[in-house]
């Protein structure tokens, strides 16, 4: 039975997109692991930034989520060319299924549902989630059993975390009492720019104790190349700063997992 | 009457909050301009990014979006410690109106209605858009004359322009005719990355012509230490190359806006 990694954060360009991706495509390049990521965010860019990689699906994922109980994310994966990992592709009508979930009974848990057998074929399923806290992040969160919090160091992206963990204390408290939060994943980090990196960082700590997770992910160029050509990181620059950052992220994971 | 402009795209994180107040606080100290800055995202970041010089006000904006006709945004409205600078303060309930407002007849046409006397007030009126086309967005984009189009140098930033530009052509159909697109705005571009930038740059040009702005952002650290301290950057730091290019892009916009 996978475990569900939900990439998430209210703040939008912190890199919960270029984390899904790395993350995902890690796990499955060296971890042997058996991966679907799942593309819960109307703008498609795990689609975009696969683009070479990815051949589009029969059935989208709105159609999945709006079914009358008993659809399956299963029914909406594609291959890719990386072997071991799968990926909803691109759905143009996920924004407007996310309005009409609104009024579906237990409108949070339809991705939980959806998800029920499609766990079973694979280890790891990595949720990237729109920079909201709307009915798709949610349906995240409820399906999910941990939470990586990706956060630039901003003062912008740090009230994005708190008002994550806030949801999150509802989430867990209302619908998903399981919901365990990874950690805070320091991302885009110039190392120029120490003032404002020194006090994100001891923010969170005052805040968040020992939430952050022991990597963090440089300001890296190859990270937005490798988006351009439609590739993996791992492809497109695997000795980069990026590749190497993102493998030992991946290292950390693939150690809190279910052995195989 | 006022020119109302927004500042919009769906992709997240490439600075529509940063140029929405450093625009606004540019016009009303260098332009003499009266200045109302309207946060239409529900993060609040415009109360972040200037939390030392606004103080909230009465009336919070969702309950003017959600009254029955005839409120004004000018009843929701904060002086700053800025000269000519007045701004919507952080609204928590912003989020909730946003559902609400998805069952109310010509859901899009709220703001403006609700702009009708306030115009009357200002010179200009900037709208910072959430990183969606949800109904706040796209109440500004109804609501608005000129549309600023924040891009940084990136294929997933690009794409959020695209998504943007489909959307504006639907909303001057049917809902806002007069609605131009002032031009796409490159920001957080970083000198060192000229491959990605130039790619960039070329797309916008096939795709758009010449609307990309004459004025560029490049990356620049005062910018989010300004945000940390609660201040604009021409009070932060007004000799920073942060402060020099917004303060041209200022002066592109008010060359375009009625004389005084
Ligand atoms: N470590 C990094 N170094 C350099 N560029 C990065 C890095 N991480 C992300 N980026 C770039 O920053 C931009 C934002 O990243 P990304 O789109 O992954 O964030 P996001 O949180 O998914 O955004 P959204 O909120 O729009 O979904 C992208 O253009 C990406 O290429
Ligand atoms: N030119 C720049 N140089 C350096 N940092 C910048 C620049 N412009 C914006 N930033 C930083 O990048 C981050 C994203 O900017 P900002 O929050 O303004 O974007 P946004 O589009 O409003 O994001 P959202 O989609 O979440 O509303 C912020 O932390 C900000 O401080
Ligand atoms: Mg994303
Ligand atoms: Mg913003």
């Amino acid at each position: 039975k996978a475990t569900v990694i939900a990439i998430a954060t209210r703040k939008g360009g912190v890199g919960k997109t270029t984390t899904s991706v790395a993350l995902a495509a890690a796990l499955a390049r060296f971890h042997g692991r058996r991966v679907l990521l799942v593309d819960l965010d109307p703008q498609g860019h795990v689609t975009t930034a696969l683009k070479t990689i990815v051949a589009p699906t029969g059935t989208p994922l709105s159609q999945v989520l709006l079914a009358d109980r008993g659809a399956e994310v299963l029914d909406a994966i594609s291959p890719t060319s990386i072997p071991n990992l799968w990926v909803t592709p691109y759905d143009p009508n996920l924004s407007a299924a996310e309005d009409i979930l609104g009024s579906r009974i237990g409108k949070e848990m339809v991705l939980r549902d959806a998800l029920r057998i499609t766990r079973t074929h694979f280890d790891v399923i990595v949720l990237d989630c729109p920079p909201n806290l709307g009915n798709l992040s949610l349906n995240g969160l409820v399906a999910a059993d941990r939470v990586l919090v990706p956060c630039d160091p901003s003062p912008l992206a740090l009230n994005g975390v708190h008002a994550l963990v806030d949801a999150i204390e509802t989430i867990a408290a209302r619908l998903n009492p399981d919901l365990d939060v990874m950690g805070v994943l320091l991302t885009r980090v110039d190392g120029r720019n120490t003032t404002v990196n020194d006090a994100i960082v001891k923010e969170i700590e005052k805040t968040y104790g020992h939430a952050l997770m022991p990597v963090r992910i440089g300001v890296n160029s190859d990270l937005a190349k490798a988006q351009m050509e439609g590739r993996d990181i791992f492809a497109f620059a695997p000795d980069s700063r990026g590749a190497a950052q993102y493998r030992d992220l991946a290292d950390h994971v693939a150690a809190v997992l279910p052995a195989l």
